[in-house]
């Protein structure tokens, strides 16, 4: 399972959160705006989070994650 | 499997429920107004819970949560 | 297998039965009005009950459970 | 693989026959009118039987038992 | 694999044959009419037969048995 | 993988042939009119043959055996 | 995998073929019109040989045999 | 995976090529017209070569093969 | 997985490349105009390439081979 | 799993982000326009990331990376 | 999974990225105009480019390469 993020704008976060007992951050990847990142669920990261404005393609369907 | 969540409104929580014998939270993420989260099920997460308007992608279709 | 439980009203019973030779209530999450719930078919888990006003999105279609 | 029963009457029985050898009864769920139930086929339940009027939706398709 | 009988009218016999190098009736289940029944071929089994007036839903089709 | 076999006529014959080395019957079911039986392929089964006049479902399609 | 042959005339064959580095045929089945037989590919069997006039329903389609 | 293959003329040669390193047939089987032959990829034949006039039903779709 | 090549002219090759580290020619199977043959990935063949006029069907669709 | 990316300018690059606790680049391929790259989530990726401008196939759709 | 590729010019090279930590270039294979090739990712391919002119069938779709 992978997911597509293209950054709509500059400074768009993708970020990671730990599997396990614990959830954090683990690590963050900053786009420019026109930038596109194919993510996938790992043994490490069980759970992500977008913030800034991108188009996200996911199996479940097409989302726009919005910068406030 | 996972699901996606989008934040319609601020202070959205995304709830992680313990797999095992025992059913308590062991995780709340708060979402901001626009943010998009993408969560599994995983060994440590049987059941999750949203609460706050937000948008749900499902692979059993799209369903919003509101606030009371 | 997971399914997806919308409380149409407050007090929306979401109720784990256990796997096993016996069969009885191990858990009963309460709904409130809006809130979303998503649950898995578990080790612990081989039958759920919902009482109460919902939507249920199941891989076999979309049913309401209504309260009495 | 699981079948969801919707109650349409109080009184509904949904009974789970035991895998092996025997076949008997192991466990009756009363529903009232309205209740959802969701259930398993599982290492203790190979067969199940539906008395009383409800919705029964199953991979086969939707199927309504009815009461005498 | 399982397969749903739905009888219409009483007396209807859901037989279970033994898997293995013999075939014998191991079980057989009266269903009075209106009563449906979900039943999965196991390790003990590998042929059915319905005896009576029933609708059943295979994976390969519906199908009537009629009564003589 | 089964087949589902209903009896057009009195006297149907299901017949199973041995799986391995040399091939013979096993097993003869006879079927009275209106009868439905569904038999799967098994460790013991690796070929069927139907006589007499009887609706067959099988996953390649529908058929009916005809008697002489 | 199986297929279905129906004769459509008598004395059509259904031959097995031997899985290995041989070649040659270990059962030969003989049908009477109307006669259907389902054959699975098995341990023993890698190829099959039809002769004389018969449907063959295959999982890559339905096609005819023919005698001279 | 199999292949379907039916002569339309006499002499139709349907040849097992070995799998490994060495390729060489290993096995050449006869046709005559009408006849039907069903044969599966195996252990021994990685790739088959038909000659002389025959239709080939694959899963990859349906092809003629003709003679010089 | 295979692939169907189909011979449009005389001389066409059919040539198999080695799996592992090295990749260099194993087999070339010349085929007449009108033959067919079908070939699959394996343990020893991880790359193909066809030489002169050949309709070649693939899971990936048909495509043709030409001759300079 | 794979993804095609085709440069649409001079010097796209497909960078490989490493699978694991630390998220770092361990490979940037650079594309000169007109060239197309196929590569896979694998043991050692699992991200990606793409600059410049290009178009992307995925599982979840197409969509164009942009340079500034 | 593989990949078809079909050299519309004289000289396209299809060239295979090594799989693991390191990514470099362990195989390139010239195709003549109207050749066609179908090429595995493999325990040792992980990564592929296409340099010249040359339609690519894919499981994602259909693309071309392009000279400059
Ligand atoms: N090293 C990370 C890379 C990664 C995968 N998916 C991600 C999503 C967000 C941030 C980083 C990642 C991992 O293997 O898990
Ligand atoms: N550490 C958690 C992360 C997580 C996954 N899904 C979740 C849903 C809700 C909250 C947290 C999570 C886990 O692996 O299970
Ligand atoms: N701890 C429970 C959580 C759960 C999953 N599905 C449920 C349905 C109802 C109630 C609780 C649950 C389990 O792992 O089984
Ligand atoms: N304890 C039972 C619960 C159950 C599953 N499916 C059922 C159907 C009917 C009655 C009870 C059940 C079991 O695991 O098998
Ligand atoms: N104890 C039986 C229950 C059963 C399953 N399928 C059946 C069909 C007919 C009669 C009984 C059954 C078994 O596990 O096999
Ligand atoms: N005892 C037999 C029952 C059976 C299955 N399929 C059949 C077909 C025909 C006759 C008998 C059977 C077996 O397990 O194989
Ligand atoms: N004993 C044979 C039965 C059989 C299966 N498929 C066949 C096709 C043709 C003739 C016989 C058979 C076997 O197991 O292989
Ligand atoms: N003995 C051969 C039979 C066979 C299967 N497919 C074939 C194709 C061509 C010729 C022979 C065969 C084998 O198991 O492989
Ligand atoms: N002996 C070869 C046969 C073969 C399969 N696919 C091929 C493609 C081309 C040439 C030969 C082959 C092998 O098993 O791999
Ligand atoms: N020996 C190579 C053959 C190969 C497969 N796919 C390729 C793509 C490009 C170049 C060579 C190849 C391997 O098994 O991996
Ligand atoms: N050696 C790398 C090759 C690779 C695969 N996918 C990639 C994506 C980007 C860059 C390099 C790669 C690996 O096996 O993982």
């Amino acid at each position: 399972d992978y997911v597509v993020v293209k950054a709509l704008e500059n400074g768009v976060s993708v970020i990671g959160l730990t599997r396990g007992e614990e959830t954090k951050f683990h690590h963050t990847e900053k786009l420019d705006k026109g930038e596109v990142m194919l993510v996938q669920f790992t043994q490490n990261t069980s759970a992500m989070k977008i913030r800034g404005k991108a188009q996200i393609l996911t199996k479940l369907g097409e989302i726009m994650s919005e910068s406030e």
